[in-house]
């Protein structure tokens, strides 16, 4: 087998720039569905680390509950989705 | 499934909707019966019913739009987000927004209804051949009017039937044109435009003029997307142009070189490297009816289910043969109730009943049966009274029995009567439950069989007036063993019960004593704005309280919090 050919990643105008690297797309992910941070009306800021945030994602996704960055996790946050918070507030 | 925090359904069943504006991805016909079926899936199970209003506000206002489109929410391109929507209310509640960058289909690739030609508007068909070339979009080979057509069968040449697909030189859509088709060239702000522009525009929407001049009649359309125009990139609406060169190499078709994320895309010129104008490959594209009846959901009051095959599910799947999942169902009629008879016309509920509370979890706490004053009150003379309650920071545990609050705390207990507000004790908890323990972590009074459960560490014990059973051990229930204590009990309606322990909890059947189905939950994500490791929680005249140290939350019947408190001076008075 040939090796494969280096491809060469090149940066299109008007492209909607999204190469951020797996961990700040769990980050952005988690805060944008509301894992992360997530304010209350009460003023109460649930303070939850990204290792208990990912679990909840994987509970809610129904993937195993590692609480890690693992593979099945990082393609679930890449499936196009619905924009609504998984959770509510 | 689950539902919005607050009982969040409209209060009617005659729902309404408006299309504000269409994507160029597919005609408004397909758009508007897209949208129309997506409500039916809802329709068809509760007895909600969908009238589309063309001007005015109607309940749902359905909207396309770009990265940021006027809310504080915006889209991110093609892929990723696809359409989010508000949960029933006023103003921008109820509305749904779909992402226009992404390709609108019907799931499987270009959906193109054909107008004109000889076969009644027909869907093209894909592949088809045509002079023993195989075809998988419309094509102008064959035509000097550069009108691009399909077949509307499998082989041109054998069936000979046609349609034209869409294009600005047929028609255009909203606007104020009624539908002309483009004029070119077209006078704009003193330019001329060969060709369809996004110039004069921030929502990055095609447009033409349907006269020659813009500026002197005023009149415009928008552009149908050809099924073979590019998406997303920055020549929106243009077509592929094969061959191009891209990095010194020709492509003749698109290609996932160059990118880090495999999408196929294509250059609009013949030479990328010099003129740098691009766009993603139409793919099969996201259904809009799938979607839509996603969205809609949200806009009734469903939130997000963590059932894969639900449609609430949050992520995009494409599936064939469309019906909704149980969990959708059960969701969506524990907000309405079922479909009633063929013209549903539901009883409206009179003012005396309360709207059914939304989540299984809940029925409204006021629903539930105060517990009746005792008529025969167990006097057990006080001990120690010293022991001041006033003192103490934190309790054991805190409960309604025989509807007065009672405080634990070191085999003591006091007892808030519910008439008077003034605590009482304290008492031995010893006294008038000899098998109970010392430290009692919660307790709780079944209100059907006025039944004691008391729960310590990893057992539990039942009081049935002074008779007891126990101590049983809390894995009985279906509670797992890797609880350390039940440190909550709430409860929820007719016979069911949540026990919390760390940041979940559990529904206990107490007729089955058995756990349901569905559990553990997380607490924060189902009770917002409470602390996920409240060291206590039990319901008080239809309120829920969270106690942590010495504060409370305090959450009404909507699953707000209204109050957060002083256990020591709200609720003992002191």
């Amino acid at each position: 087998w040939s090796r494969p050919l280096k491809s060469t990643t090149v940066t299109f105008s008007g492209d909607i720039i999204k190469n951020m690297t797996d961990t700040e797309l769990a980050e952005t992910y988690l805060k944008k569905f509301g894992y992360l941070n997530t304010v209350h009306r009460s003023g109460f800021q649930s303070m939850v680390s990204t290792s208990k945030a990912l679990k909840r994602m994987q509970r809610q996704m129904g993937l195993e509950e590692t609480g890690e960055l693992d593979k099945s996790t990082l393609e679930a946050m890449k499936q196009p989705r619905c924009g609504v918070p998984d959770v509510a507030n | 499934y689950k539902t919005f925090d607050g009982d969040l359904k409209w209060d009617h069943n005659n729902v309404t909707y408006r299309i504000l504006n269409y994507s160029p991805d597919m005609a408004s016909f397909l758009i508007d019966d897209a949208f129309a079926r997506a409500f039916k899936v809802w329709s068809d199970v509760t007895p909600l019913t969908f009238t589309r209003l063309f001007d005015g506000t109607a309940d749902i206002m359905i909207s396309f739009g770009k990265t940021d489109h006027g809310d504080p929410y915006p889209f991110d391109g093609k892929d990723g987000l696809l359409a989010h929507a508000y949960p029933p209310g006023e103003g921008m509640q109820g509305d749904a927004h779909f992402d226009d960058d992404e390709y609108w289909s019907l799931g499987k690739g270009p959906a193109v209804k054909t107008l004109y030609g000889n076969a009644d508007g027909a869907m093209c068909h894909f592949p088809f051949t045509f002079e023993g070339k195989s075809y998988t979009t419309c094509t102008t080979d064959g035509r000097s009017d550069d009108l691009p057509w399909c077949a509307t069968t499998a082989d041109y040449s054998r069936d000979k039937k046609y349609g034209f697909c869409p294009s600005e030189l047929l028609y255009t859509f909203g606007g104020n044109a009624n539908g002309a088709e483009c004029v070119f060239p077209f006078v704009f702000l003193g330019n001329e435009y060969d060709s369809c522009t996004t110039e004069g525009r921030s929502d990055g929407y095609r447009w033409c003029a349907t006269t020659d001049n813009f500026d002197k009649d005023k009149k415009y359309g928008f552009c149908p997307s050809r099924d073979t125009t590019v998406i997303g990139g920055n020549s929106e609406g243009e077509s592929c142009h094969f061959p191009f060169v891209f990095l010194g190499k020709e492509y003749d078709s698109c290609t996932s070189e160059g990118r880090g994320d495999g999408k196929l895309w294509c250059s609009t010129t013949d030479n990328y490297d010099e003129d740098k104008k691009w766009g993603f490959c139409p793919d099969q594209g996201y259904s809009l009816f799938l979607v839509a009846a996603h969205e809609f959901g949200h806009a009734l009051g469903l939130d997000h289910s963590n059932i894969r095959e639900a449609l609430m599910f949050p992520m995009y799947s494409y599936v064939e043969d469309f019906s909704l999942h149980r969990d959708d169902i059960e969701g969506i009629q524990y907000l309405y109730g079922p479909k009633t008879g063929p013209d549903p016309t539901p009883p409206q509920p009179d003012s005396t009943t309360t709207a059914p509370y939304p989540d299984p979890d809940e029925t409204d706490p006021t629903d539930e049966p105060e517990p009746t004053e005792p008529t025969t009150t167990t006097t057990t003379r006080p001990v120690d009274p010293t022991k001041d309650a006033c003192k103490l920071t934190k309790f054991d545990t805190i409960t309604v029995i025989e509807g007065g609050l009672h405080f634990f705390k070191d085999g003591h207990y006091w007892k808030m009567s519910s008439r008077s507000d003034k605590v009482n004790g304290p008492f031995s908890i010893s006294e008038r439950w000899p098998a109970l323990p010392a430290v009692i972590d919660s307790a709780f009074e079944d209100l059907l069989t006025k039944k004691l459960y008391f729960f310590s560490g990893t057992r539990f014990w039942v009081y049935t007036g002074k008779s007891v059973l126990g101590p049983r051990s809390i894995e009985k229930l279906g509670l797992p063993n890797s609880i350390q204590k039940v440190e909550g009990a709430l409860q929820r309606g007719k016979g069911k019960v949540l026990l919390f322990s760390g940041e979940e909890y559990w529904r206990l059947d107490v007729k089955a004593q058995k756990i349901d189905n569905g559990y553990p939950r997380y607490t924060d994500v189902v009770f917002g704005g409470v602390p996920n490791d409240a060291h206590d929680v039990f319901l008080y005249k239809g309120h829920i309280y969270f106690c942590r140290d010495r504060f409370y939350w305090r959450m009404n019947s909507r699953r707000q919090v209204d109050r957060v408190g002083y256990v020591k001076y709200d609720l003992l008075r002191c």
